[in-house]
Order: structure tokens, then C-alpha cells, then sequence
């Protein structure tokens, strides 16, 4: 229900945007069936190649349902960000907030209002 | 302007670095501008200490209540700057090292300054000017909205809906007129960014983002800072 169905295709730019097939012939039931094997065998891959471990079962258990959620989450944001390269990174076993408080940090404002201004550069040679 | 430019290439930017599990961003992003306005002013490149600006910068910004950097729990590239105005300059990293945490007293030792401020200011919301500031004077400070980035691993970054909002600090370090993106068959201009989550991440630790329309925001917060000529201890 993310954003991705409104996503607004301008057809009348130049930018044709290709139209992929995104379910396979099997249907949805094998498109999750797929998704969940996927998700194992890739969660696996992410904990050797970041070194991951998790103190108990149940807090491994619960990353990997966030790491199947992550999934899904780069694969809409490949779909509204095809120009770049998005799936598993190391930071695919924490939620958004959980990413947002610990890896980002700049205070939500705007600039201070009275910082200076920089002198209007030239920009043509 | 030259078409492509990027800081890499003449020697303004240290390796990247990992802030870790820690709201710092602010800082890595305000001291990789003032290592980069250091090494034009005085020819050498220094990496200089986040972790001062984490456990000794609590500068307040005076227009907004609340708004004053705190370690791991956020802050702003300009009160950094200010906090270092102040300060006299920043620390080398060797001499105060990152430790990836807030709970440290302030070690700051003004005998050990590397590198000091002079001045900084703000950039307009303007493409070209932005290009122009950073081609004359460094690297620059800039805030971004992440949210795609977290899961980013590569190509050229250009969502079609991404908020303006901004929630992380990352440094600009260059800028290509054509980074191929395959899915529209068209070659865009973007961005290089800098970021502080270790070589591990994106594209050897950097990000490229699409220039023309305030992509995520990247154009709405951007300050550059000029160094003095110190003469470390």
C-alpha cells in the first residue's frame, strides 16, 4: 500500500519508463513462497558477511522478521528509485527508527538564521 | 565550471570513516569540511577529531530553543563550526581519537590544535551556486534526507518521491555530469557524497545522488567553512 501505486508515470516525458513484470508466472502464492525462502537463505548470507550475531533465538527470530521486512522495503525502493542499486546492507536487521536513531544525527531544523550568507559566486568561466 | 570535479582527485579527502551506532553524523560531516578548507590552506591533509566536537561541542543555535549539538544525540554542521570558531580549532584524530560514544569528559588540549576555523557561511538553495563554493572553496557540509539510504548499495540515487526533511549530515565532495542509470536509458547528473558509515556501505563508503530538483533535500542545508593557517604544536 506504500507510496509505490502512486507512483505517477508522466508518459508524455521522454523518459519511457519499462513496464516489468514484478509477479511470476506462478502467482502470488509462489511469489511469497519464493519471497520467504529467499529471505532465510539471504539472512543467512547477511549474518557471515557482516559478522552478525544475536544473543538469544528470540532476538534472532525477531531480526529476521525485520530483515524480511527490509526485503521488501528495497525492493519498493527499487521500484521508486530505479536508478540506483538498492537490496541488503548492514543495516537490513534494524527498523527505520532503529536506523534513523542510531546512524543518522542531524538535528531536524532548519539553518540558524543568522549564520552568513556565502557572496554570490561567478559561475559562467 | 568544469563539468566533473571531485576533491578525491586533488588530495582534499581523508579515508572514509564509521561514526558506528551513534547520532554523530553532524560531526563527521563538519569536520570532512574543515579537513578539506585545512589542506587548501595549508597543502596538507589532516584527518582532525570528531569526538572533540561530540564530547565538547554542546553549542546552542540562539534562534531556536533546544536546537544545541549533543554528541550522539544529534547536532549541526554550523554550530560545529562555531563551537570551533570558539575553540580555537580541532584536534587531530590520532590525538583525540573517535570512541563512537557520548559518555567521555572533554579532553580538548588547545596546545594540540591541527586546525582552526577562520569562517563559514551558508549556501544558497542554488545549483550552480553550490558548484561554484565548492569548486572555490572545498568540500562541503550538507543535509540529506537518508531514507534511501538504507538500503542503497549502488548507481546513481534519484527517487522519484523522496522528502525534503532533512535527518542526516554527509559531506559534498564533487559532482559528474553523467552517471549512467539504466532503467531510463539516460545519463544524469549528480552528486558525490561522502558518508560515515564505513567503506562497507554504498559505494566504498560514498553516495551519488541526482542533481536538478533538491533530490531528498540535498541542496536546502549546505555551509562551507574556510580555514586559518595554523601552525599545529
Amino acid at each position: 500500500t506504500y507510496v509505490v501505486s502512486a507512483v505517477v508515470y508522466d508518459f508524455n516525458s521522454d523518459e519511457d519508463p519499462l513496464i516489468r513484470q514484478v509477479v511470476p508466472d506462478g502467482g502470488v502464492e509462489q511469489e511469497t513462497d519464493n519471497h520467504l525462502l529467499n529471505a532465510e537463505h539471504h539472512f543467512t548470507l547477511f549474518k557471515s558477511k557482516y559478522g552478525k550475531t544475536y544473543a538469544t533465538q528470540e532476538e534472532h527470530d525477531y531480526r529476521m522478521g525485520v530483515f524480511k521486512a527490509n526485503l521488501l522495503r528495497a525492493k519498493r525502493n527499487a521500484l521508486l528509485d530505479p536508478s540506483a542499486v538498492h537490496g541488503v546492507t548492514k543495516f537490513s536487521d534494524l527498523t527505520p527508527s532503529e536506523f534513523r536513531q542510531q546512524f543518522l544525527g542531524l538535528k531536524p531544523l532548519k539553518l540558524p538564521a543568522d549564520a552568513q550568507k556565502a557572496p554570490i559566486l561567478p559561475t559562467d568561466n | 565550471l568544469p563539468e566533473d570535479f571531485d576533491w578525491r582527485d586533488h588530495g582534499a579527502v581523508t579515508g572514509v570513516k564509521d561514526q558506528g551506532s551513534c547520532g554523530s553524523c553532524w560531526s563527521f560531516s563538519a569536520v570532512g569540511a574543515l579537513e578539506g578548507a585545512n589542506y587548501l590552506s595549508t597543502g596538507e591533509l589532516v584527518s582532525l577529531s570528531e569526538q572533540q566536537l561530540v564530547d565538547c561541542d554542546h553549542e546552542c543555535d540562539p534562534e531556536q530553543y533546544g536546537a544545541c549539538d549533543s554528541g550522539c544525540n544529534g547536532g549541526l554542521m554550523t554550530s560545529a563550526f562555531e563551537y570551533t570558531l570558539k575553540a580555537g580549532g580541532l584536534e587531530r584524530e590520532e590525538d583525540y581519537p573517535y570512541t563512537g560514544n557520548d559518555r567521555g569528559p572533554c579532553k580538548f588540549d588547545k596546545t594540540k590544535i591541527a586546525a582552526s576555523v577562520s569562517n563559514f557561511s551558508v549556501v544558497s538553495v542554488d545549483e550552480d551556486q553550490i558548484a561554484a563554493n565548492l569548486v572555490k572553496h572545498g568540500p562541503l557540509a550538507v543535509g540529506i534526507n537518508a531514507a534511501f539510504m538504507q538500503t542503497y548499495m549502488g548507481g546513481v540515487s534519484c527517487p522519484y518521491i523522496c522528502f525534503r526533511s532533512l535527518d542526516h549530515g554527509v559531506l559534498l565532495v564533487g559532482y559528474g555530469a553523467e552517471g549512467y542509470a539504466p532503467i531510463r536509458f539516460k545519463n544524469k547528473p549528480y552528486w558525490i557524497i561522502k558518508n560515515s558509515w564505513g567503506a562497507n556501505w554504498g559505494e566504498d563508503g560514498y553516495y551519488r545522488i541526482c542533481r536538478g530538483r533538491n533530490v531528498c533535500g540535498v541542496d536546502s542545508m549546505v555551509s562551507t567553512v574556510a580555514a586559518l593557517h595554523t601552525k599545529s604544536q
